[in-house]
C-alpha cells in the first residue's frame, strides 16, 4: 500500500507543470525515502530527476519499493481538477493498474476522487555520478527565466560562459546576436536576489535554447536555480523544493562539428 | 555547425 499526503497541493501541481512540456511519461518511484522519478524527453537530450522527500509530506505510507507509470499529460488533466489550496492525498494498492487522487478543499467542504489508469513503462535509471563541477552559478529564478525567455526571441542556442567578471550568457540568429552578463552580487539584503558566482576554471558551453527554456517553468518552485557547468559536460540546473527535495535537469552541450 | 549530443554519451544506465 502506498499512500501520500500533501497539504500543499499547489506544490504538485507547479511539479508537474515543470516536467510536462519536457516527458510524456514517467515511471515514478515510490520507496520509504520518497517520490521521485528520473526521466528523458524523447529525444534523449535532457533528463529530469525530482526527488520529494517522504519527510516532506503530513503522511508518508510505502510499504514496498514500486514504480507507478503515469502519463504526465494525463496527471497535469487530472491535477486540474485540484484547487491551489486544495490537500493532495495520493493512493495506490498492490498490484491494481490504477492511482487514485484526492484532493480536499482546505474547510474540507468539497472532496474530489479521481482515478488514473497507470501504465507499463519501460525505462533504465541512468547513473548519475557525484561530480566536482568547474563552475556553479547561483541566481534569482525569475531572472535567469527571464534571460533564457529573452534570448530565445533572437537565437536557437545559448553559450553560457562563466569567468572572473562573472556569467554571460549570449546568442546568434538571422536577425542579429545578444548577451547578458550577471555580475556576482552577494551584497543584497534580500538572500533570494543574490546571484553567487563559485568558479574552479572558466567554463563556455552552448546549449539549446528550447530544453533551457523548458526548464525555467521550475521557476515558481524555488526563487533561486543553481547552473552547474564543467568542460564537456550536461549542465545541471537546478531548483531546490523547500523542506522537500528538488527538481534537476541536465541537458548535453552542442559540440562544434 | 553545432552538433546535439544526447546524455547517454555521458550517463550510463545502471
Amino acid at each position: 500500500m502506498f499512500e501520500l499526503r500533501l497539504v500543499q497541493g499547489s506544490l504538485l501541481k507547479r511539479v508537474i507543470d515543470a516536467i510536462k512540456d519536457l516527458v510524456n511519461d514517467a515511471n515514478f518511484d515510490c520507496s520509504s525515502t520518497g517520490f521521485s522519478l528520473q526521466a528523458m524527453d524523447s529525444s534523449h537530450v535532457a533528463l529530469v530527476a525530482l526527488l520529494l522527500r517522504s519527510e516532506g509530506f503530513e503522511h508518508f505510507r510505502c510499504d514496498r519499493t514500486f514504480s507507478m507509470g503515469m502519463s504526465i499529460a494525463n496527471m497535469a488533466k487530472m491535477l486540474k481538477c485540484a484547487s491551489n489550496d486544495d490537500i493532495i492525498t495520493i493512493k495506490a494498492d498492490d498490484g491494481t493498474d490504477t492511482v487514485t487522487f484526492m484532493f480536499e478543499s482546505p474547510s474540507q467542504d468539497k472532496i474530489s476522487d479521481i482515478e488514473m489508469k497507470l501504465m507499463d513503462i519501460d525505462s533504465d535509471h541512468l547513473g548519475i555520478p557525484d561530480a566536482e563541477y568547474e563552475a556553479i552559478v547561483r541566481m534569482p529564478s525569475t531572472e535567469f527565466g527571464s534571460i533564457c525567455t529573452s534570448l530565445s526571441t533572437i537565437g536557437d542556442t545559448v553559450t553560457i560562459a562563466v569567468s572572473k567578471q562573472g556569467v554571460t550568457f549570449s546568442t546568434k540568429g538571422d536577425i542579429g546576436s545578444g548577451n547578458i552578463t550577471c555580475r556576482q552580487n552577494s551584497s543584497t539584503e534580500k538572500p533570494e536576489e543574490a546571484t553567487i558566482i563559485e568558479m574552479k576554471e572558466p567554463v563556455v558551453l552552448t546549449f539549446a535554447l528550447k530544453y533551457i527554456t523548458t526548464f525555467t517553468k521550475a521557476t515558481s518552485l524555488s526563487s533561486q536555480v543553481t547552473i552547474s557547468l564543467s568542460s564537456d559536460m550536461p549542465v545541471v540546473v537546478e531548483y531546490k523544493i523547500a523542506e522537500m527535495g528538488h527538481i534537476r535537469y541536465y541537458l548535453a552541450p552542442k559540440i562544434e562539428e | 555547425q553545432q552538433k546535439q549530443q544526447v546524455i547517454s554519451r555521458f550517463f550510463a544506465p545502471k
